[in-house]
């Protein structure tokens, strides 16, 4: 597996936040929660109506995704297991080395 | 025998490297290959300079690619750049122009040691590999690291953010060094690109405040022709203008920096795609993005060429 199959369970999630409080709750989210940001790159920058794309592992997951459900903070799953995607993404190369 | 290399799979920093080496040796005359430095992990800084020789006078385009390391879209664009301007120089008439009258220095890698890391260890690595001696987190956002309102808004000065701005401005060696060999060129570079992922955007100064540019009619128009040449592949629509507005805020930003130093026309493209699959676009579409970009980019190198 690449990388050790450190990504598998991985997921990104899309959150919309539709107003100020619950940019404020994301932002809140974040700062303590270890999460990778792909889109903005900081809590920071987080804002109402822009999508919030963040990579979360496979044990943080569930745990997320129950606070945001708690919160009725609107969400997707963009990725639904990391892993995968990324042995797709280079996995003809891969593939081409086994050949 | 022929070069083999395949422009539509993501390769290795070693693998570009060697493309560098061979590109350089199979077009001597199109091509001279030189390092303006090395990394913070020691790694040389290669930059290809593309254009025809002349005594005279050239406006130049600086482009780099891979500031922040799991943006992989972009080192396989700054390859495919060369690969394109090289094999279309005969049989496009616009494109020999532009080769002719321009020189384009291409840095396919700016962050080498990260994306090196973003290969072997962590897959979405952002920052540079250098270290901080008094926290364990390492690197720093190689695009909040200019000395263009440093550390404002938009940046952080924790080591273990991900928008790390540096212990300060230009701390990176390789923030250093391609910022020594801007202004050591600058009254001859007059478009300063920079690729990025993902957004599918084209984004002008200023990053750091909402205020409009000197000369934004022209930008503005080179920006929507770029956009336009864009559409015009594949129908991806890109949305354009300034990063403060555009995007968001953000401090000690490349174009923010170039711009002030005196470079015209400093663009960032954020590439595919707009979050389906984030940074791990597929190798398949390495293609079609490409491609499009190209055209943009032409565009607005064409526009260096033309009076605004």
């Amino acid at each position: 597996y690449l990388y050790n199959n450190r990504y598998a369970g991985d997921q990104v999630l899309r959150i919309t936040p539709r107003n100020e409080e619950e940019v404020q709750v994301l932002r809140r989210l974040f700062q303590n929660m270890s999460v990778d940001l792909w889109q903005p790159n900081s809590a920071s920058l987080i804002h109402e109506g822009r999508a919030v794309d963040v990579h979360t592992g496979q044990n943080g997951t569930a745990g997320l995704k129950a606070r945001l459900r708690q919160e009725h903070i609107q969400h997707s799953v963009l990725i639904s297991n990391l892993q995968e995607e990324i042995e797709k993404q280079t996995g003809y190369r891969s593939s081409r080395k086994r050949r | 025998s022929e070069f083999q290399y395949d422009y539509e799979v993501y390769h290795s920093m070693e693998e570009i490297q060697s493309w560098m080496f061979e590109m350089n040796r199979t077009h001597p005359h199109m091509l001279d290959m030189f390092s303006i430095g090395r990394s913070y992990e020691g790694r040389p800084l290669y930059v290809l300079q593309l254009g025809k020789r002349t005594r005279t006078y050239k406006k130049a385009v600086w482009i780099d690619c891979g500031v922040h390391a799991r943006e992989w879209i972009g080192p396989a664009f700054c390859q495919w750049f060369v690969k394109e301007a090289l094999n279309s120089y005969r049989h496009d008439s616009s494109m020999r122009r532009l080769i002719n009258q321009l020189t384009f220095y291409v840095m396919p890698v700016f962050n080498v040691d990260g994306y090196h890391y973003s290969w072997k260890v962590d897959r979405f690595w952002r920052k540079t590999r250098s270290k901080n001696a008094k926290y364990h987190c390492r690197g720093v956002d190689a695009n909040r690291n200019w000395k263009v309102k440093w550390c404002e808004e938009g940046a952080s000065s924790h080591p273990c953010d991900d928008t790390y701005c540096g212990p300060y401005p230009e701390s990176e060696p390789e923030v250093k060094a391609v910022a020594k060999f801007l202004r050591k060129h600058k009254r001859r570079v007059k478009a300063y690109i920079s690729i990025h992922a993902y957004a599918q955007m084209l984004l002008y100064p200023y990053s750091y405040k909402y205020a409009t540019i000197p000369n934004f009619n022209c930008v503005e128009t080179a920006a929507q022709n770029a956009v336009s040449a864009l559409y015009s592949a594949y129908g991806v629509r890109y949305r354009y203008g300034p990063a403060s507005t555009t995007l968001y805020v953000s401090s000690g930003s490349s174009i923010d920096w170039a711009y002030k130093t005196g470079i015209p026309y400093a663009f960032a493209f954020e590439l595919r795609d707009t979050g389906y699959f984030g940074f791990l676009l597929p190798e398949t579409l390495i293609n079609p993005t490409c491609t499009e970009t190209m055209r943009a980019v032409r565009a607005i190198a064409s526009g260096l060429l033309k009076k605004c």
